[in-house]
């Protein structure tokens, strides 16, 4: 483990009186080697190792018979410090309905969480409605349409293959019903496919969404802040849901998108099944992380 | 470019480093990899970065070749299988691998082999239809095992050339479902001699270190004989199918490169290593 790696590393070190930076050295060389194999993004790492370096050497550690497991406790406080955000619950606006609006990379579980977002937010008495705006993957309407079916949510679709018109027609039925929130599904796109990248934002300029989560699979390993940074400048990200975290991947990414976009990691996804949603735990996330 | 010129100092040595790292090639392979170049370049007494470039591309093209003929059976038909975690890319690219094999003028039949997920069969059904080829399919929820014991049997029926069939997305650390992937393996393994003659995992090219651990626990619940690399059409550079080939010695057979059922290629280990190397 990290602490053992590093008792070994401090533990020559100590009685020294005084360390040299080559000693700092090594003990940032194996916190810099656990964070890249978490898939923490390689700048982010560097600009973390250098923020903690005078703490994580300081006094207090030095001083403690254990100074692996005081060095591990600094970087998972910091850690812990870094993932974490005031902002972590879904946007309240005054105006009904809320309108929550799904986006990322293909594959990262989109439809999945729009389902689980809307039975999680039926639990506190809301009746929110799934709009199926994904015309371009064969059968990603079913699919959303079946979820739904499956867990008596309501449903929106459109025999139309413009997204943009679907979504505004969809708010247009929410608001007829007296539905709220309503959640839209989107196509995965690439953040560099300029033409998807831009629908998206005519469909934000139109439908004007309270949140704009971001759906990113906790796997993902250096690319996370390429496809965060893009989504977030091209579109707005107000929130992140980091998904399968039900795995063993480390999930680094989830420090790397925080780090470098400052967006909020609103909730996780830990598992297949509509109720498998759950709140983001920073704690557990830096744990995690640390391995 | 790293490559560009000058002489070979530390700070190439860092800069490669971060090179790989960012193209998710991971801690130890890139520490592995360095090292290997490190004492080649010692050894031939290289000065020049140019000339380190060609070395690693070498060091990277041997690891990475392609293996031997992807296997294909005396008798018809050939068998493959697609595997991986949820969301890879396994059902699409069945859609690319059954275009592959019609445009050859095979008889391509395909099995909706996803009995679990909503609306799975139905993807894969508007993909047959695309394609132009046949799929055998039963109702959502139905033992995936029994239902390749009938397409197996299908398949040999109707004289198929190429059978390719669709899996279920699974986590590797979910027991259950690994359990379940072997039993759909024994159960075709045991109905055709030989079969499945490839089981191609597909790994997502923006995945990092998990790949690895994908990679080694599927291999030891069914033979893989190859993996799929999607979504390369991204900014990801899949750098760790290079640990996957090193750890474990599965090839990369094929790559994704779009969502179009044209956007299937073979895997080119030099146009690999130099995208990697950017
Ligand atoms: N184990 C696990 N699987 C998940 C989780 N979230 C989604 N999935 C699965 O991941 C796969 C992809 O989910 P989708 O909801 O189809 O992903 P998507 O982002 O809508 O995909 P595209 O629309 O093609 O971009 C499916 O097999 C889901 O069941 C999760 O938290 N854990
Ligand atoms: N850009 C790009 N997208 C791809 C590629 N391959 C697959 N996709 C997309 O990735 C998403 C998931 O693909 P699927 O084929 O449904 O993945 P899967 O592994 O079958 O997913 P599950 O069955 O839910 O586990 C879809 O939106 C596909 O269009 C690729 O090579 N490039
Ligand atoms: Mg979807
Ligand atoms: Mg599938």
């Amino acid at each position: 483990s990290l602490a053992d790696k590093l008792q070994n590393t401090l533990r020559r070190l100590r009685g020294k009186g005084k360390l040299s930076e080559q000693d700092v050295d090594a003990a940032m060389r194996e916190i810099r080697l656990a964070l890249l194999e978490a898939d923490v993004n390689f700048k982010v790492v560097k600009e973390f190792i250098a923020s903690i370096r005078a703490r994580a050497v300081g006094e207090e550690v030095m001083s403690s018979l254990t100074p692996g497991q005081q060095v591990v406790k600094i970087v998972n406080d910091e850690l812990t410090r870094l993932l974490g955000s005031e902002n972590k619950s879904l946007a309240q606006p005054a105006k009904s309905p809320a309108k929550f609006m799904l986006v990322g990379l293909q594959g990262s579980g989109k439809t999945t969480s729009a389902a689980k977002l809307a039975v999680h937010l039926r639990r506190s008495g809301k009746k929110p409605l799934l709009v199926a705006a994904d015309i371009y993957r064969p059968g990603a309407v079913d699919q959303l349409k079946k979820l739904s079916a499956s867990e008596n949510l309501d449903f929106f679709s459109l025999e139309q293959s413009d997204p943009v018109a679907i979504c505004k027609a969809g708010l247009k039925f929410a608001a007829h019903e007296s539905l709220d929130p309503v959640i839209f599904d989107t196509a995965g796109r690439l953040h560099i496919d300029d033409e998807l990248m831009s629908e998206l934002g005519t469909i934000k300029d139109q439908v004007k969404p309270d949140e704009i989560l971001m759906i990113l699979d906790a796997m993902t390993g250096q690319d996370a802040v390429n496809a965060a940074v893009s989504f977030n400048d091209q579109v707005g990200i107000s929130g992140i849901i980091l998904t399968k975290l039900d795995g063993d991947t480390r999930g680094g990414a989830a420090l790397s998108v925080r780090a470098v976009t400052g967006c909020p990691i609103k909730f996780t996804g830990t598992g297949e099944k509509v109720d498998a949603l759950e709140p983001f735990y920073p704690d557990r996330m830096a744990s995690r992380i640390l391995g | 470019d790293l490559f560009g010129g000058g002489e070979i100092d530390e700070e190439f040595y860092e800069e490669l480093e971060e090179i790989l790292v960012s193209g998710d090639v991971g801690v130890q392979t890139t520490l592995k990899l360095v090292e290997e170049l490190r004492e080649e370049i010692a050894a031939r007494r290289i000065r020049e970065r140019s000339e380190a470039r060609e070395l690693l591309e070498d060091i990277l093209g041997k690891l990475l070749q392609t293996a031997a003929e992807p296997v294909t059976p005396e008798q018809p038909p050939l068998v493959i299988l697609l595997v991986g975690v949820n969301g890879s890319g396994k059902t699409t690219s069945i859609a690319k691998l059954a275009h592959f094999y019609k445009q050859q003028g095979k008889k391509v039949l395909l099995v909706a082999g996803d009995t679990f997920r909503a609306a799975a069969v139905e993807q894969l059904e508007i993909w047959a239809k695309r394609a132009g080829v046949d799929i055998i399919k039963q109702q959502q929820g139905t033992d995936p095992a029994a239902l390749y014991f009938d397409a197996v049997n299908a398949a040999v029926a109707r004289k198929a050339d190429v059978l390719i069939g669709d899996t279920a997305g699974r986590l590797h650390t979910s027991d259950n479902l690994m359990d379940e992937l072997n039993k759909i393996y024994r159960v075709i393994n045991r109905n055709l001699e030989g079969a499945p003659h490839q089981v191609l995992l597909t790994v997502d090219a923006t995945t990092g270190h998990n790949a690895v651990a994908q990679a080694e626990k599927f291999n030891q619940t069914l033979p893989l004989t190859g993996l799929i690399l999607t979504k390369l059409d991204g900014t990801a550079r899949g750098g760790i199918v290079v640990g996957i080939r090193d750890q474990l010695d599965i090839p990369v057979s094929y790559i994704g490169t779009g969502e179009k059922i044209e956007d299937l290629a073979p895997f080119d280990p030099r146009a690999f290593t130099a995208a990697l190397l950017q």
